[in-house]
């Protein structure tokens, strides 16, 4: 464990947790995609195959354990809560997702570490985690001005990945043999894809604005 | 076990 990843997961958990605020403490969903939670609770599930069968720390099994349950409990937030579920922008959230899990899992059967069952869908999770945040980012332009708790969901949730590709640097220089291309070359797409958010994201920080990204 | 090693994160 190094600082970087250390500091990744704690990104990537605030921004559970800011989410979670959000629903809770507004009672609303608008401007959080549906279909991104639904992603991502599927990135959950296929990474963490292994929670039961692989033990490495405390700490990860924990961390495994927050993931799947704060994401599946948001998605069911979204689908099943009588008030929640009626604040979400059904008509703005239309990406077709199913298209990203397919790409996904086409690319995991042709690029992987190994051909068994548990790498590939370690491949699959890492492929869909890095397009998964599109559905998010598409109804944050359609839904004009963002509230500010999406806007740092967004924010943080695009950091975390930033910081994990400081971490695959650190360990490369630092751990012989350490190789994780796939999960590199993913997580600089991922990253990528928040460059224009992050711009705008600045943008309305540096003129104390409300954020808001171009149709 | 180098398998554990290159599925130590989250």
């Amino acid at each position: 464990m190094n600082i970087f990843r250390f500091a990744g997961d704690m990104t990537h958990l605030i921004s559970i947790l800011v989410l979670l605020l959000k629903i809770y403490a507004t009672k609303s969903c608008s401007g959080i995609s549906r279909k991104t939670q639904e992603l991502y609770a599927l990135v959950f599930l296929a990474r963490y195959v292994d929670i039961f069968t692989e033990f490495i720390s405390v700490y990860n099994t924990i961390m495994k354990i927050v993931f799947i349950a704060s994401t599946l409990a948001i998605v069911w937030c979204m689908r099943g809560h009588r008030v929640v579920r009626r604040s979400y922008d059904k008509e703005l959230d239309t990406f077709r997702h199913y298209f990203l899990i397919a790409a996904s899992l086409v690319l995991a059967l042709l690029v992987h570490e190994k051909f068994t069952f548990q790498e590939i869908l370690w491949a699959f999770s890492i492929y869909l985690e890095a397009v998964a945040i599109l559905p998010q980012l598409v109804l944050l332009q359609r839904s004009g001005n963002v509230d500010n708790l999406t806007g740092q969901y967004v924010f943080f949730l695009g950091a975390y990945r930033g910081l994990y590709i400081l971490n695959w640097i650190y360990r490369y220089f630092t751990e012989p043999h350490f190789s994780r291309w796939i999960a590199c070359v993913s997580g600089l797409v991922q990253t990528a894809l928040y460059a224009d958010f992050f711009y705008y994201y600045f943008l309305s920080w540096k003129n104390n604005a409300k954020l808001k990204l171009p149709a | 076990r180098s398998q554990d090693a290159s599925k130590d994160e989250l």
